[in-house]
């Protein structure tokens, strides 16, 4: 239907949350319906967009969508911006795992809830913040989407997570979701004048390379270019509940995210 | 008996390895006796040292030891340069929290470890590097130490997790530690001289200050100063197993990590 990304890496502040909220504004803003679901109990993404991280009792989020798949997407979102609706976090969302446990589909919960959304209410692109664990949040995102974006950093430490990302995503593709698959990897905070990280971006292109002619859900992955520069303004915004466009318009981390999402939009229409 | 510092944070990719390294290294190079536990399943500071993570049915590291105490620290440890001794890690450490579920002592594992070392064989100083999480590996290591220093990036997401940071030192200071305190905050990937860090900092100063006259377990905490500078030889060195002053001796990151530990030390001989 439209496009699903879930952007996932279990390793922590890696540059998800950032990602998430400003690639999602950024294709908003290009005039396309957009979905945000934070599926975070740590709430950065509703954090990020300026929105009260549910308490109990309040309005409904994904703790709430997760528990009770019919209560409806419509219900367990708010407009976050135009064109912009987000599924908010609460810090419930840390006790999914044992609520769900004995749950025959505590894996898709998120899934039956989206696919019950009726086809007008449906956003074109939807964008998922997955925390960093390989858990039942996580694994629910998988499960929803077609696609996988990893946020990452071209550090040699964080190369060590990918085995066990893909591997992940494996087990799901082969399981709940056949067609999921990753399609790229997003640099964050990159720092592209370095050595090290162009050997890490280099090791990354081979990784990618050799999957080519396999039948791995990663075969036809590539890392994005350019990446996200390191840029304190993407650091700040945050603070003030606003996107990097409405913090700092003509900064390069709002230059390097709407290239980002321009990208993603052109790739869509060009199928 | 000697300065034992738990460096904890459950936000993920905050530099809390990269201080555990080349903090123990350094302290280590400056003649002092130290022992580093990585209590990580990622086993980065093991991978950081050179060291080989444990596999199954290798020689004993961190697992082993919490799932028996017995076996005893030396056995559990291996030179990893001169003057500093290294329990390592393995994936397997991923287990525990399961494997240890119905044990009623287990939060205190790594503690009655450790009280079993002979006076001769401790080392004055022990660092252990935490996995980015509250759990089972994290209370352990909590229960184990005095002192808890928290390593972090100066940026307002940030700040979001101290709370829970700070609650859960207290929860374990009331119960099986009454001795824990937080000690301080390292900044990690330091930029002082954007506004954002400054304002960052700021913060953390008035949060320790308004602690002052408390019974909480910072009260007499302080953000060490100044912070470790971004540096890529930080972020290169683990590629080669070497620590900072190994790979790059003359760096930013060396310098700062050398007059970190001088710091420590000095506080420790001024008691
Ligand atoms: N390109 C960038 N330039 C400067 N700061 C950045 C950049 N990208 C992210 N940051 C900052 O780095 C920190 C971590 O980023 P972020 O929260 O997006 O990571 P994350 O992967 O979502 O973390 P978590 O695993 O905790 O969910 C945040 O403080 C963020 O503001
Ligand atoms: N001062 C610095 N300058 C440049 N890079 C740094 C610096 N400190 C840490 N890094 C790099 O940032 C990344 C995260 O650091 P590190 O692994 O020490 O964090 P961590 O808190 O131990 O992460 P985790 O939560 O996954 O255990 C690593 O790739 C590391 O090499
Ligand atoms: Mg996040
Ligand atoms: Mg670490």
């Amino acid at each position: 239907h439209g496009r699903g990304i879930a952007l996932m890496n279990q390793k922590g502040g890696v540059g998800k949350t950032t990602t998430a909220v400003n690639l999602a504004a950024g294709i908003a803003r290009l005039g396309r319906s957009t979905l945000l679901i934070d599926l975070d109990p740590q709430a950065h993404a509703t954090l990020h967009l300026g929105v009260e991280a549910g308490a109990r009792g309040g309005s409904p989020g994904a703790y709430e969508l997760l528990l009770d798949p019919s209560i409806g997407v419509g219900a367990a979102s708010v407009e976050a911006r135009e064109r912009l609706r987000l599924v908010p976090a609460q810090t419930d969302l840390a006790a999914i795992e044992s609520e769900l446990v004995s749950a025959p589909d505590r894996l898709t919960r998120l899934r039956a809830a989206l696919a019950a959304v009726p086809e007008p209410e449906r956003a074109e692109f939807m964008i998922i913040d997955c925390p960093p664990s390989l858990g039942t949040l996580t694994l629910n995102a998988l499960a929803a989407v077609r696609e996988v974006m990893v946020p990452m950093q071209a550090q040699f430490l964080a190369l060590q997570g990918l085995g066990k990302l893909m591997e992940t995503v494996s087990i799901v593709g082969r399981g709940a979701n056949p067609q999921l698959h990753v399609t790229g990897v997003i640099l964050c905070n990159h720092d592209a004048g370095t050595t090290h990280a162009r050997e890490v971006v280099a090791d990354l292109d081979a990784f990618f390379e050799q999957a080519r002619s396999t039948d791995r859900p990663w075969r036809a992955a590539r890392v994005y270019r350019p990446g996200v520069r390191r840029n304190v303004k993407l650091a700040e915004a945050p603070s003030f509940g606003r996107t990097i466009y409405e913090y700092a318009p003509g900064c390069p981390g709002a230059a390097d995210y709407e290239a980002l999402a321009r990208a993603i939009v052109a790739e869509w229409d060009a199928l």
